[in-house]
């Protein structure tokens, strides 16, 4: 069986959608098989392939609202071992249909498990910037739960608040929801961004991967030219940093 | 009646909460009066005030939820002229209780109609990262949406959903709503961001205020300080674009 991974945090912009798109491109890179699914109606991570969310016909919502499965919305990528299943504005509506249906949050959860086990070795979700019905599936769906945290003032204070939700998710729909949290965007210039990983190094330190993940501006020139950092600048610091998280995320799982 | 304008963009970590507070206490140094209204559960316009979330009583879920008038709800802060009505968690139940219910999202506009009229020139909305039934209360009550877009490929990229959006508001529930864009965060040293920035320039420059935001690390390290940067950092660039981009604001609605 694959090992599902959901990249989530409600603070806006602290690199999910990079973080989920590298990852599974390193991922690829070793050898894997990755299925990343795009769980966001603005469908960033569907974008950064050069996808236009827009003008395609299958993608995720098919699989929540209508009856298909998750392979028969999923399509390979230009990279060898990395397919998706693309996002739409579509996805949206699902939010709003689900809610309060019963057991709403295990739709996704079931859909992974009807996907033939020897498929994939990693699922990767992205989600959107915030804990509707799409999030609620996928941190139930999980085994693993990625925190992107930047090293700002904002996003180090949003922490207490998706680590609240986490003790939720594990007390009503999902109780091997492991949780571990990986700072990025960090600028060792900056002294906000030197502060405030002190401070999560001192208090938090069993939580964080020990990689911290750096500006580089190839990560943010990147999705232009519909490439993950692997392909795009593959010798750059932000290519080594995420090959060294997923190489942490090996131990975890399988 | 004040003049009411809503930040908002689904794209996440665009400067929505920063341009809210910035242009708040910019407005206020000038001498107009302000009511600054934290509508995002995440609560970081109320954070960024040294106010603790967690602690308040008195919050904009009491306006929403409780029959509480805003004016009952509202605090003042240490800069003369600029008060808040902070935000707690409990907004994120708003959200899910709200909707639905008939003509949901005329709530916050029939509460500001009910602010004694000579209160407050103007009214400043920070909304979440998201389109929930907040935002469409921020978006119905407003006379201006300010979309703050950061030059880079996602932002861009979602500018098209939110100006859909901003055409759906004005079809159902608010008609003289009127948008402008600000970009911010901008790195003259950063390829992508000088190529969006033509981009838009050249395509939608009639949406554009004039003032640029640039990036500058203290509107990054002021919110960890509890003050805005008119206070923290007055005489840096961040500061004056602000100033600059009040001063247009001035041009609009009174
Ligand atoms: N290490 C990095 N160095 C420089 N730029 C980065 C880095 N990581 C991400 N970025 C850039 O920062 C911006 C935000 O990242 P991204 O969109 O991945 O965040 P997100 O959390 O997915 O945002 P949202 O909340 O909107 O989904 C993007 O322009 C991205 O290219
Ligand atoms: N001009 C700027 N220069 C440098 N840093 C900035 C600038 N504007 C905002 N920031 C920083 O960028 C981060 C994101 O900004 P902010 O939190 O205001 O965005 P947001 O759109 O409100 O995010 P969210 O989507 O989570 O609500 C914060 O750490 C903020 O301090
Ligand atoms: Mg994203
Ligand atoms: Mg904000």
């Amino acid at each position: 069986h694959p090992f599902i991974i959901a990249v989530c945090n409600h603070k806006g912009g602290v690199a999910k959608t990079t973080t989920c798109l590298s990852l599974g491109a390193c991922l690829a890179e070793m050898g894997f098989s990755v299925l990343m699914i795009d769980l966001d109606p603005q469908a960033h991570l569907t974008l950064s392939l050069g996808l236009n969310p827009e003008t395609l016909h299958r993608t995720g919502s098919d699989a929540f609202l209508a009856n298909n499965s998750l392979i028969s919305v999923s399509r390979e990528t230009d990279i060898l071992g990395l397919d998706i299943v693309p996002a739409s504005p579509q996805l949206a509506l699902v939010d709003k249909i689900m809610y309060g249906r019963d057991a709403y949050e295990y739709h996704l959860k079931r859909r992974l498990n009807a996907l033939d086990a020897n498929l994939y070795d990693y699922v990767l979700i992205d989600c959107a910037p915030a804990f509707g019905t799409l999030t609620l599936n996928a941190l139930t769906a999980a085994e693993l739960l990625i925190i992107p945290v930047q090293c700002e003032y904002y996003a180090a204070k949003s922490l207490r608040s998706i680590l609240n939700l986490t003790k939720l998710i594990r007390r009503k729909t999902n109780a091997d929801l492991n949780y571990q949290i990986v700072m990025t965007m960090y600028d060792r210039r900056n002294r906000i961004c030197r502060i405030i990983r002190d401070q999560m190094e001192s208090s938090i330190s069993h939580l964080l991967f020990n990689t911290v993940i750096e500006v580089d501006t190839k990560l943010r020139e990147s999705p232009a030219y519909a490439q993950p950092i692997t392909r795009y600048a593959p010798e750059t610091r932000g290519a080594q940093q995420y090959r060294a998280l997923a190489k942490e995320l090996l131990h975890f799982g399988k």
